[in-house]
């Protein structure tokens, strides 16, 4: 809530300050208070807490959740894990086999991250811990190769979820995102339609503006189906995705909370924006 | 890019009249949004922005026939000048080993920074160990183990908690002979107290240098998260990585201003000769875009 009671340019600045501060932006956030200033004359609202409740709405019309068609996963589905490094992609494809698995989902890992040091050692370890069987080469092995055997043994064994790790790639690097496109085709000519194929994009919470362009950058190589929003546990508001939302059309599906394999929380945007406001 | 936006600002505003106090709020209105889209702290812009504006005030720009480029040339100087002035590389204790300390949020880049460094000093000829005392993330012994055989340093690895793990490390590294010891800890909220508290106790091992690893994109809360390492853990430098990416990085200036504290080094990619020493006047110049 707002520290003043009254609707003036002091409080006006106090809303740029909460969504400046919750990594917003400059451009959604003047969006977002042109949008507010224009609904307190044409509605006449006086007191400060309901201005409140109309950035929360503002905030939470712009984003969009889709953790539902994932959870409630009806034919078989591949999942191409992906993003820059270190923002918690392996840690969210053991939490989202989690949860799949527990509603009943058979599900198998992809170690598709062949480069990084122990990557491969890391998926391992969390498919010990989920019950869940990983496809894995060796390190330094073509991503692409694995994906292709990962697939032979989804349909061999009639698995239900297939969920593919990347490895971590800055969009600076044409030749990795060339690499991602690859790996995206490769998928798609394997799969032969025994699986739809949706990619998830991981996005760091504590990440500012570049998120943005992280989005537009695997966007635009692999196409992106929906976000993982990492590290909402710390004090990072994550408001960049209001950007990647109004701009992309692209939902989030799930939210990391946590180190451990059940702290993943559907997205949903009431909370969120919520939270995001304080 | 900035000064592009400036001089439209005074070509709009004073044509070829005397530059105005108003025109200077003016410019620094643009140069507080080319700050923040730089992802530097709302609170950080304001205050820079003001001193900013205050030398202005002088002569140098309001008696200027070019204004706009010399605002560029005060805010390069105060951003060089926040940001540490000139670069320089870690001090080696006269007795060794010199011990670093590495800390973070998670995923920042610590391991990664933790060997770079390692087979930096390798490579000068120094004895070199990276201790392993992240017991919590799955396989993190294992990665530091590989990086040390890929980029040929000596890994210390333990089965007990992280402090007795650094301690039992340090010793083996003195009676080894290390020139240096670097210290990987686990990723960390800086909210998480329990966690803090036990980087609290690894301090209590004397480390010389204690380095805070950032992430280049980090927005807004690089403020919060370098504060509360500061204050519970104390910290004698910054290590920005991923600075291989296109991120503005005005993380550094945040974290500058609001700890004082030196950024060491830049991390611009995952191969061991990815490290380079910070330069103020390079970091100044990206900021601003
Ligand atoms: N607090 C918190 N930490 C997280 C979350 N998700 C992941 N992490 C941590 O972030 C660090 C990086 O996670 P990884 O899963 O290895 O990230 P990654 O994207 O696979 O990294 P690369 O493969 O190296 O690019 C680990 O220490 C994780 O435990 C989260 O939601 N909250
Ligand atoms: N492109 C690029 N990648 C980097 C850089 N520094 C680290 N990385 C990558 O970032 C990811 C995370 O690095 P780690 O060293 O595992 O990070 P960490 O801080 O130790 O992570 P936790 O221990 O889980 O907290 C890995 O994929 C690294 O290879 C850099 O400067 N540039
Ligand atoms: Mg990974
Ligand atoms: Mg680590």
């Amino acid at each position: 809530t707002f520290r003043r009671s009254e609707i003036d340019e002091d409080l006006w600045e106090e809303v740029e300050e909460a969504l400046i501060g919750a990594d917003v932006g400059v451009e959604s956030t003047m969006d977002i208070t042109a949008h507010l200033r224009k609904a307190v004359k044409t509605e006449g609202i006086k007191d400060a807490s309901d201005l409140w409740d109309l950035l929360g709405q503002e905030v939470s019309r712009r984003i969009s959740g889709s953790a539902t068609e994932i959870l409630n996963q009806e034919g078989k589905v591949f999942y191409l894990v992906v993003g820059v490094n270190g923002t918690g992609k392996t840690t969210s494809v053991a939490k989202i086999a989690r949860k799949l698995s527990l509603s009943g989902n058979k599900v198998l890992l992809a170690a598709g991250d062949t480069y990084r040091a122990a990557a491969i050692e890391q998926l391992k370890i969390w498919g010990e811990r989920l019950g869940v069987d990983v496809i894995a080469h060796q390190r330094d092995a073509n991503p692409s190769a694995v994906l292709f055997d990962a697939i032979a043994a989804a349909k061999a064994r009639e698995v239900d979820t297939l969920i593919a790790d990347t490895s971590g790639r800055l969009h600076t690097y044409e030749n990795l995102m060339g690499e991602l496109e690859k790996m995206r085709r490769v998928a798609e000519r394997e799969l032969d339609g025994y699986a739809d194929l949706k990619v998830l994009l991981v996005i760091d919470a504590t990440t500012g503006q570049n998120g943005l362009i992280q989005a537009k950058q695997f966007a635009a190589a692999v196409e992106v189906d929906a976000i993982i929003l990492t590290k909402l546990d710390g004090t990072a508001k994550g408001g960049i995705v209001i950007s990647i939302c109004d701009q992309m059309d692209i939902p989030i599906a799930f939210t990391g909370v946590g180190e451990g394999m059940d702290d993943l929380e559907p997205f949903d945007p009431a909370l969120f924006a919520e939270a995001l406001i304080g | 890019i900035l000064s592009d936006r400036l001089q439209q600002t005074f070509k709009r505003l004073k044509g070829h009249g005397k530059v105005t106090e108003a025109h200077l709020d003016e410019a620094m209105k643009e140069l507080r949004l080319a700050l923040l889209e730089a992802d530097v702290n709302f609170k950080v812009v304001k205050q820079f922005t003001s001193k900013v504006k205050e030398r202005a005030l002088g002569a140098e720009v309001m008696k200027s026939l070019t204004p706009a480029q010399q605002i560029i040339k005060v805010v390069r100087e105060e951003l060089e000048a926040l940001m540490g002035g000139q670069a320089a590389p870690l001090s080696l204790s006269p007795s060794p080993p010199t011990v670093m300390m590495v800390v973070g949020l998670q995923g920042a880049g610590k391991t990664t920074t933790c060997a770079k460094l390692a087979a930096h000093y390798k490579k000068q000829g120094k004895r070199t160990s990276v201790i392993a005392a992240d017991m919590q993330r799955p396989a993190a012994v294992e990665q530091l183990k590989q990086l040390g055989s890929d980029w040929d340093f000596e890994v210390y690895s333990g089965s007990e908690d992280p402090v007795t793990i650094a301690k039992n490390g340090l010793e083996h590294a003195k009676s080894h002979g290390h020139a240096v010891v670097i210290i990987d800890t686990a990723g960390r909220l800086h909210i998480d107290d329990e966690l803090m508290s036990e980087l609290e106790n690894m301090r209590a091992l004397k480390p010389h240098h204690v380095l805070l690893v950032v992430d280049a994109m980090t927005g807004q809360e690089s403020v919060n998260l370098a504060v509360a390492f500061d204050e519970r853990v104390g910290l004698d430098g910054v290590i920005l990585t991923k600075m291989d990416g296109d991120a503005r990085g005005g993380a550094a200036l945040s974290i500058a201003q609001v700890t004082g504290k030196p950024i060491r080094y830049v991390s611009a990619g995952e191969k061991p000769d990815s490290l380079d020493i910070f330069h103020p006047d390079r970091m100044a110049q990206r900021i601003l875009g």
